[in-house]
């Protein structure tokens, strides 16, 4: 474990409540996609399957399943509980187009042709586009709650910290995962735009809201 | 290419 790595999970601990509150806290999941939070479960499942088979440590079992439990617990929030707050309208990102193409990937480039390491390599490839519903939402309705910028901004912190913590890995212990690395990349270089957005308005008090 | 290493990662 290294301080990179560590405040990445934080980070993306910190993302996953926010968005929690918030929806908990204003009964509304306005403005959120629910199509990326089904993504997003759809990675934790498919990722921890090796939860009960293979312990690492305290910390990284206890990290699965909160992950794993309040990632459903948002898409419980947003699909059942708070439905009617749901906007259906603006969330129409086909994510067949995701998981399709995702899943005939990870069949063809993984680093071992076994079910539980192919659902891995989909459950990486597909983390690297699951955002892609939520920012497409944004662009169509041309702004985000601040609250919801927040969340984005440290989901996507998340992943860039892993990547200082895959440098620091390469270097001090030799670890290298190309296939994890790569999408890691793909997956920081979609927050771009909205990082720039986020630092140029955001942080000086102002909403989020696209160019016109 | 086969890699041992335990997925330590989250």
């Amino acid at each position: 474990m290294n301080i990179f790595r560590l405040v990445g999970d934080l980070s993306h601990l910190l993302a996953i409540f926010v968005l929690l509150l918030k929806i908990w806290k204003s009964r509304s999941c306005a403005g959120v996609s629910g199509k990326s939070q089904i993504l997003f479960a759809l990675v934790f499942i498919t990722r921890y399957l090796d939860l009960f088979t293979n312990f690492i440590s305290v910390y990284n079992s206890l990290m699965k399943v909160i992950f794993i439990a309040s990632t459903v617990a948002t898409v419980y929030l947003m699909y059942i509980k708070f439905k009617a707050t749901y906007d259906s309208n603006h969330d129409t990102f086909r994510i067949e187009f995701l998981v399709v193409p995702v899943g005939g990937l990870a069949f063809l480039v993984n680093h071992d042709f076994t079910p539980l390491e192919i659902l891995w390599t989909f459950s990486i490839y597909l983390e690297s586009v699951a955002i892609l519903p939520q920012l497409f939402m944004i662009s169509k309705t041309g702004e985000a709650e601040t609250i919801t910028s927040h969340y984005l901004f440290a989901l996507g912190s998340y992943r860039a910290l892993y990547l200082l913590n895959w440098i620091y890995r390469y270097y001090f212990e030799g670890y290298f995962d190309l296939i994890a690395v790569v999408a890691g990349c793909v997956q920081t270089i979609l927050y771009c735009d909205f990082f720039y957005l986020y630092i140029t308005k955001v942080m000086w008090g102002k909403k989020l809201s696209l160019p016109a | 290419d086969k890699d041992t290493k335990a997925k330590d990662e989250l």
